[in-house]
Formats: C-alpha cells, structure tokens, sequence
C-alpha cells in the first residue's frame, strides 16, 4: 500500500511518504512469524528551493544541495535539481521459521526511511 | 502473492536468505525466548521512531540487548535427536542414562561469528534430592571423548542452560555444521534419575555484511 505518487517531483516538496511492505502480499506470510509487515516509506518530491533547504528538525541540508537549487534557480538548463533520497533510516527485526526448522531472529538496518533530505 | 522473480529473489538476497524458506513446520511452535527477544527489539525499534528518539541516541545495531552480547541473528535451533531416543523407565542413581542431542548448524553461514551458544535443557520426573545434579557433556561418538563441561544443577524446577562456546568450540572458530552432544545428568546423593524431555540450541551469531558504524550523530 503507498500514498499515491505524485507525477514524478513535479508536486510537493521533498518529504518521506507511505509504503507498508505486507508480507502476506509478497507471500511470505507462511514462513515469517512476526511482523505481518512494516512501514518501508519512500521519498519523493521536489528538491527545488526552499525545499532544498532542511525543515527545521529534519536532516541538516548538504550545502551541496543547497548550491545546485540555487544554480538550476538561476540557470535552469545548467544543471538538474538535487534528488529527494532517504536521509534517515531505522532498523527493524523479523522472526522467521527457515529451512531447517529453526526460528530465527535478524535484524535488519536501513529499512525503514525515516527523514528524507536533498542531495 | 509476488510470483517469485528476479524482485522477491533480490530482495531475499537483501535480508541474507539464499532462498525463500517452505512453508512453516505445522508442529513448531515459537519458543517464548524468541518471542520475548522479538518484542524487547521491536519495542526499541519503535521507540526509536523519528519522532520519539532522543538526540544522539542510537539503537545499538550489532547487539542483542536482551542476551547482552554482540549479534544480528538469534537462532532457536531444536534437538534433531529426541525423535530417535527411546522412552526411558526412571533408573536408580548410578545408572542413569545419558542422551545424545543433535544440532543442526547448517544453516549458519561461513561469514557469522558466533558470540554465544546457549543450550537449554528441561528435565521431568525427577524428585527433588539433596545436593542437586551435576551434568556432564561430552562429544558424541562411538568412542566416547573428553568431557567438555560439567555444571553443578542445584534444582531441576527451571530449564538449565548451559554455555558451549569455548566449550564445545573455540570462540573464535567458526560454528560447526552439526553439533553431537552426549549428555548425562547424575544426582549428587542416592535418587531416582531424571528424565530429559526437551533440548535446545540458542545460537547468537554476528554477520559483519550486515552490521552498519552507528549513524553519525547530529551535530
């Protein structure tokens, strides 16, 4: 399930939007004990400014980011937009049954988009 | 459900799995340790949300905090030798049995570094007797070897654990793909035998593939 995309990073600024990964949609519900899914996110939207710049709280903007908004600002054909990516992301934990017989527990980093930023 | 392709393959291979496993044994339940470690992690991860992480505060990603050692993967790995151990009559002391218990350690890969190795024991029928048990274990095989460990028991009321790594293996060896153990439980002072009705393996590896540096704190 994700909130609908937006077309392309045309609309709306450069934030984290919904995506739950269910396990029982891509068919592991048999062999995964628990969760039943999470919450994976993605980031999308435009970098342009202010967007470019960090909301307050959120990760700290890459002056990078910041230079390339202001060149495409001054100078559209000189060079692209800075891309909306992942800029914080947590971990989650799966308990599974594998095959051999065992249940295991992993853990996982980086799986969930917590923060999205320009870069 | 997903047809198996080249997405739900990648996206195995991102969570270390070389394939995805058949459907679960209907006869396995989840042992509540896993179930516990599950929580006490998941909790954490979802106390760590974005919005209720303290500054500078950081999950440690390669530890397991309810076992308090180093790892990314906890396995529960059961007894492949109860289907194979014939009922037992309780016996006076001095003869009590012992027991072979096999563990299937295939699955770990060449990569995990094994941080601990818990095996946990249940007994039954036995009565309480003065100055506990004592349990020895051994590798299994047709000529029986050194003893690898022997533990006092004071009482068999709750499951007895017992550490292997650096027992039954060196520590910084890498895990064995099959464990074969003899175990023998032996009362202190004259009583009935105990019964062994249930063994298992806890086994904590560390895949370093998988364990990131902290992320940098803010500035």
């Amino acid at each position: 399930e994700a909130e609908p995309a937006v077309g392309g990073s045309s609309g709306g600024a450069c934030r984290a939007r919904r995506l739950y990964v269910s396990f029982r949609e891509v068919g592991w519900h048999r062999w995964v004990i628990a969760p039943r899914g999470f919450l994976a996110n993605y980031c999308q939207g435009k970098c342009a400014l202010p967007a470019a710049m960090s909301e307050p709280g959120g990760a700290p903007a890459l002056n990078h980011a910041v230079l390339r908004a202001l060149m495409h600002a001054a100078a559209p054909g000189a060079a692209g937009l800075p891309c909306c990516v992942p800029a914080r992301l947590s971990p989650i934990s799966v308990l599974f049954f594998d095959n051999s017989d065992n249940v295991v527990l992993r853990h996982y980093e980086d799986m969930v988009v917590d923060e999205c930023g320009c870069r | 459900p997903v047809p198996p392709g080249p997405a739900a393959a990648a996206l195995l291979q991102a969570l270390g799995l070389p394939d995805a496993p058949r459907d679960a044994p209907t006869s396995r339940p989840v042992p509540p340790v896993m179930w516990r470690l599950f929580r006490r992690r998941d909790h954490q991860e979802a106390r760590a949300g974005p919005r209720r992480t303290p500054p500078g505060a950081n999950l440690r990603p390669c530890h397991v905090e309810g076992l308090g050692v180093p790892g990314n993967i906890v396995r529960h790995v059961p007894d492949r030798g109860a289907a194979a151990r014939p009922p037992e009559p309780s016996s006076a002391a001095g003869q009590c049995p012992e027991w072979t218990v096999v563990f299937d350690l295939s699955a770990v890969e060449p990569a995990e570094r094994p941080s601990q190795a818990r095996l946990e024991l249940r007994f039954a029928a036995a009565e309480a007797t003065a100055g506990g048990w004592e349990l020895s274990v051994a590798p299994a095989g047709a000529s029986p070897g050194p003893v690898l460990l022997r533990q006092a028991v004071p009482t068999l009321g709750t499951p007895v654990r017992a550490e292997l790594l650096g027992a039954a293996w060196a520590r910084n060896a890498s895990t064995p793909r099959s464990l074969r153990l003899t175990l023998a439980l032996r009362p202190r002072a004259p009583a009935y035998c105990a019964r062994l009705s249930e063994a298992s393996l806890l086994l904590v590896t560390l895949d370093p593939r998988l364990c990131h540096p902290l992320t940098r704190p803010r500035r």
